[in-house]
């Protein structure tokens, strides 16, 4: 049987083995390509990560007293619901009225959406990207752009400030690791960093929304 | 001959050496060299030189040494015992090329021929006896390659001496002749005693002289080919004989340059300029320079 | 992980080819 690597987070580590409250991996959308992607989500903790598969030709793995071939290498890693749910919003925003969130995320190809229901402070969630309306005690929301666009800013800020704390290359790729020189922060100009986190994210919204974001 | 350093790592490269004869560093001294185990799939291959004073040529002949090939075991046996028994005036040294080091020279990202591996053994071994004082004169070697060519990178390599290059010099030459007995008596010990690195319980030793053709050889390859890992490191992985079995009875690989080497020349040049289509979104440089892209199955 | 693929997914043994190095 086919054996995966994966690099997880520690405090996973004693995750329960058991359905109801252990890791599971699903299947959900890509919110860049709109295609299916698979995720990890925790049902105990109630959090998605995402999955990346660092692949290179030509390697294998030994495990254990086996070999399994490909050598591939998966990350998981946190990812903020909210790239999944725009996903759902802005597909319903076009019809331009409010909706109950439970008729929005709703996918017929990925039916594990729901899951995202479950998450633990859901409206605040939602609070970055939609208008929020309240009737007889039940919400009602709708896509908003304006919002949207305010709560990637703050995003694409705190991917600067990380890029920067890890000392991320984001100067032009031309850039030999020869001329590398070690006041690079100051060499790389402000706007580099900008370009390069919209870049990052819009690897996580779809393409209307990055040229939104990069105009913005 | 004491092997012992030879059992304690067989992976690589050993070298053997007889204390040199007072007398060798005072008078000219002719110098023979020789292999042996050029042939066979398993074992070691040995390069063996043995040199003597010119003016004790004769009674080095009067041992009778001849081509290895053409004496038994035992009396190659007796014949290198009497050698060290004349340690007055013969000397030797050896290197021990294990098959783990031919295979890897041969199969390693830049490939390090056999021929290329035996020229560079040799030389080694000659620059070895000049480095510890002996007096050579004159060189015989038996040829491995285009004899003419051999002769003058040698020649060139070692100007103050006198080098012949010639097919059955160890036939010719006595000097020659007891050096592929040095060397002969070597591998033969070598592979009698080998210790396998490999933690198996079941592998025998009943592999016969290693040669391709020896029956009991190739039955012994087919007994222990592991589809994974191959052979132990006793056999030479670059014999064609072993890639042929490995070919038939184990795990398909690739390594990444003989992939490319598969590609090259293959990929038309107009695909390295047409687009994927304009709305193809790459993933973002960050993911594309460490290699990771979204995991879309498992 | 190996600089080659084996194109196989099997029980290998690993221990008698390869020990371990801290």
């Amino acid at each position: 049987a086919r054996q995966h690597v994966f690099l997880l987070p520690e405090y996973l580590k004693d995750a329960s083995k058991k359905i109801k409250s252990g890791l599971m991996f699903i299947k959900l959308v890509n919110p860049c390509s709109g295609e299916g992607a698979i995720y990890l989500f925790s049902m105990c903790l109630k959090q998605l990560f995402e999955i990346k598969v660092f692949k290179e030709k030509y390697h294998s793995w030994f495990i254990n007293e086996s070999v399994q071939s490909g050598g591939l290498l998966h990350f998981a890693t946190p990812m903020d619901p909210v790239f999944l749910l725009l996903h759902y919003l802005i597909k319903a925003g076009k019809e331009g009225k409010f909706q109950p969130i439970d008729q929005v995320v709703m996918d017929d190809v990925f039916s594990n959406c729901t899951l995202l229901l479950k998450l633990p402070e859901l409206e605040k969630l939602l609070r970055h990207v939609t208008e929020e309306k309240e009737i007889d005690n039940k919400k009602y929301y709708k896509y908003s752009k304006e919002k949207t666009l305010k709560w990637l800013e703050k995003k694409v800020n705190q991917t600067v400030a990380a890029l920067k704390v890890n000392r991320v290359n984001v100067g032009a790729r031309v850039q030999s690791a020869a001329f590398f020189c070690s006041d690079q922060i100051l060499s790389d100009k402000e706007e580099d960093y900008i370009c390069y986190a919209h870049g990052l994210i819009s690897d996580y919204i779809p393409k209307e929304l990055s040229d939104d974001l990069s105009r913005y | 001959m004491d092997l012992s350093e030879l059992e304690k790592d067989n992976t690589g490269r050993c070298r053997l050496s007889s204390p040199v004869p007072a007398v060798c560093c005072k008078e000219p001294c002719v110098l023979g060299v020789d292999e042996a185990g050029r042939g066979p799939v398993l074992g070691p291959m040995v390069y063996a030189i043995c040199y003597c004073p010119q003016s004790r040529l004769a009674d080095l002949e009067a041992l009778k040494v001849a081509d290895s090939k053409t004496l038994s075991e035992n009396e190659r046996d007796r014949l290198f015992s009497k050698m060290q028994e004349d340690r007055d005036f013969v000397g030797w040294a050896l290197d021990v090329l294990s098959p783990n080091l031919i295979s890897t020279s041969m199969l390693g990202r830049v490939k390090y021929n056999l021929n290329s591996l035996s020229h560079d053994t040799a030389s080694g071994l000659i620059q070895h006896a000049l480095d510890q004082g002996v007096n050579v004169t004159q060189v015989f070697v038996d040829t491995v390659g285009l004899a003419a060519s051999y002769q003058e990178r040698l020649q060139q390599r070692f100007p103050d001496v006198t080098v012949t290059v010639k097919a059955k010099a160890d036939a010719l030459y006595p000097v020659v002749s007891a050096a592929s007995i040095c060397a002969k008596v070597a591998r033969d010990q070598a592979v009698k005693s080998w210790q396998f690195v490999e933690k198996e319980q079941d592998l025998d030793a009943d592999y016969g002289s290693g040669y391709p053709n020896d029956p009991k050889t190739k039955a012994w390859l087919r007994r222990h080919v592991e589809p994974v890992f191959g052979f132990p490191q006793l056999v030479r992985f670059s014999w064609r004989t072993a890639q042929a079995i490995l070919e038939t009875e184990a795990e398909n690989v690739t390594w990444e340059d003989s992939a490319l080497e598969e590609q090259e020349g293959s990929r038309k040049i107009t695909s390295y300029f047409q687009g994927e289509g304009p709305q193809a979104r790459h993933p973002h440089r960050y993911f594309q320079e460490r290699g990771l892209e979204p995991a879309t199955a498992l | 992980l190996l600089p080659c693929d084996v194109l196989a997914n099997r029980p290998a043994p690993v221990e008698r080819f390869f020990t371990p190095a801290i």
